[in-house]
């Protein structure tokens, strides 16, 4: 970018229109570039990337990219999963279901999407390619009830985690969030809350309506962290910064295909160094 | 909201009379902020400022006396005049019988506005017959087969084609020998940078004719938005553009980048998740929206 020592207004323009195409939002872009500008006066370096990518991990601080890191040993183990719609929820139940299975848990995947076509259909097929326990319900039956039967069948079945699938959700639909409310407050009544992680999925495609989806389910599903889904379409998925810094929700995962062992570990490195260089 | 932000600003400058240029920039700068939130791409709001800027430095606004309210009006026309171009007409015209592709990322809506399209082109009158190239998600074609059923629509599986062209070419013969007279084509979903599934795609519309080729794409797309369109555009070659979700509170931006970009016609808006939820694009209504 600059490696001049007088940079001027359009120098700002490249770093800021960097932040905004990583869908890091007008605000946060502008607060980024304004922070390099104070830097620039007073210690004037010349390594800008460098400058960013300290900012951007710092930003990532202190998250922790682990699933249950202070789950009480012998006792069953949950994560829900909730989102809008046709984020990657069910798929990522699937990929779950699978790297867990593989780290030695009994898992059970329970369908609580009882509204959309072929969505329970289409978590079971997940459940063999994982090969492993699958719960549902009836068509159109109540989630909250098929949650509560799913998670003490899996108890009797011996299972040690549940992974609930819930159906897309727009958040401006009180009913659809007093429905997602209920499934975690149910789920709640019979696993520990050192024992339960509730998961925001997002789509790294989607811009600022992410922080709104994020805003509006963080209260309503007691979220403790996200998946970023689609992370292979190359979108910066930046919106995960703005999440952060207001609501302090780490990033657990990255979807990065659709396949089954498409799922990796949260890298904050890696994923500040693909939005800086 | 947009009007409350800008009177507060402009409460502020009539104050001291007439407008001068630093106030209009600094206007311009919140109206791009605004267009930016709305996921509009960053280049596409930076020249629509600059056009904005280029009228609003003129008498019209400088020198009346509510010039906060102008400028408004002067973006929101300009927002209107891009997205308004294009008759919004379905194209069902060419082969009998006609045949429409839904095309677009995944999870944007395909497989649902497929269904939305039979049962607003049933009411029209149309025979439609609903078909899916998707072998690749799981149940997707049973999620296609259940809300043909649940609208009373025609369906056509078979289980032996080995590949879309031959799906289609089946689907065609059923057609015709059922008097049916649009064939709705759901294909996969896949990624603007997918190379080796854009390529089937082309290679199905380099053998198939298709008198629609819609891109179906999410209301809540950010600023890749312009990306997917150019990838798109060069393998498929989209005629029309519809937009789905718009029930959420994404305010759409995206669409304005694409159609800035490539001046497709926004032919439908999908609101919700049920078959009725379609309707016709309301370039007003859409350019009230990204501002916010
Ligand atoms: N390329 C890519 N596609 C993905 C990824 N995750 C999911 N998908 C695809 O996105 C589409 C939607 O996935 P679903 O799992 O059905 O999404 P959902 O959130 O459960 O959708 P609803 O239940 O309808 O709200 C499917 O075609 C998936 O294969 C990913 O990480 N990368
Ligand atoms: N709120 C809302 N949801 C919608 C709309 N259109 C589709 N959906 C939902 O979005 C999700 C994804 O829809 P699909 O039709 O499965 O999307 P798709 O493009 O076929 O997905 P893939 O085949 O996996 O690429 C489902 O939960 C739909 O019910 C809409 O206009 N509004
Ligand atoms: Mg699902
Ligand atoms: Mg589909």
């Amino acid at each position: 970018l600059w490696s001049k020592k007088e940079t001027g207004e359009k120098d700002w323009e490249e770093l800021e229109e960097l932040l905004i195409q990583a869908d890091m939002g007008p605000a946060l872009s502008l607060e980024i570039v304004e922070e390099f500008r104070e830097f620039k006066k007073s210690r004037g370096g010349d390594d800008w990337q460098e400058w960013l990518y300290q900012k951007l991990f710092s930003l990532l601080e202190g998250n922790d990219p682990s699933l249950f890191a202070s789950a009480k040993e012998g006792e069953l183990k949950a994560i829900i999963l909730s989102g809008v719609n046709g984020v990657g929820k069910t798929t990522a139940a699937g990929k779950l279901a699978y790297l867990f299975r593989n780290k030695g848990e009994k898992v059970s995947l329970i369908a609580a999407d009882t509204f959309r076509a072929a969505a329970m259909e289409q978590l079971e097929v997940w459940a063999q390619r994982a090969k492993c326990r699958y719960f549902r319900g009836t068509e159109g039956a109540d989630p909250g009830a098929v949650v509560f039967d799913g998670i003490s069948s899996a108890r009797h079945q011996g299972d040690t985690l549940v992974i609930i699938d819930t159906a897309g959700r727009s958040h401006v639909n009180k009913n659809l969030l007093a429905e997602l409310e209920k499934v975690v407050r149910v789920t709640k009544k019979l696993i520990l809350p050192s024992n339960l992680e509730s998961i925001l999925v997002i789509d790294a495609l989607a811009g600022q309506n992410a922080f709104l989806q994020a805003q509006s389910l963080f209260p309503v599903a007691d979220l403790s962290g996200i998946i970023l889904t689609k992370w292979d379409s190359q979108a910066k998925g930046g919106i995960v910064f703005r999440i952060g810094k207001e609501f302090h929700l780490p990033v657990k995962y990255l979807g990065v295909g659709e396949g089954i062992e498409d799922l990796v570990p949260f890298d904050a490195e890696e994923f500040v160094k693909t939005i800086v260089y | 909201a947009l009007t409350d932000k800008f009177n507060a600003i402009f409460k502020k400058l009539r104050s001291k009379g007439k407008l001068s240029e630093e106030d209009v920039d600094a206007i311009l700068k919140e109206l791009r902020m605004v267009l930016l939130e709305s996921d509009v791409h960053y280049r596409v709001a930076k020249d629509l400022t600059s056009r904005v800027r280029e009228r609003a430095v003129g008498k019209e606004v400088m020198e009346s006396v509510t010039p906060g309210e102008m400028v408004i009006k002067i973006l929101w026309e300009e927002i209107r005049q891009i997205l308004g171009g294009e008759a919004r007409e379905l194209n069902l015209s060419g082969s009998f019988p006609a045949s429409v592709m839904m095309v677009g990322l995944q999870g944007s809506g395909k497989t649902t506005t497929c269904g939305k399209l039979g049962v607003y082109l049933k009411e029209r009158g149309f025979f439609p017959l609903l078909v899916s190239t998707d072998t690749r998600r799981p149940a997707a074609k049973e999620q296609l087969r259940i809300l043909a059923q649940t609208a009373k629509l025609e369906f056509f599986d078979d289980p032996q084609a080995s590949t879309p062209q031959e799906m289609i070419k089946k689907a065609r013969d059923y057609a015709r020998e059922k008097s049916l007279d649009v064939i709705l084509v759901d294909t996969a979903g896949r990624l603007h940078v997918e190379e080796e599934l854009l390529e089937e795609l082309k290679e199905l519309i380099e053998e198939e004719e298709f008198s629609e080729r819609f891109l179906v794409l999410d209301a809540t797309t950010g600023q890749e938005a312009v990306k997917v369109a150019q990838s798109f555009e060069s393998w498929v070659h989209p005629t029309g553009l519809i937009l789905t979700k718009v029930d959420t509170d994404a305010r759409g931006g995206a669409v304005l980048s694409i159609v800035a970009q490539t001046g497709w016609p926004v032919k439908l808006v999908g609101v919700g998740e049920k078959l009725n939820q379609i309707e016709v694009f309301h370039p007003d209504r859409m350019a009230s929206r990204i501002m916010g």
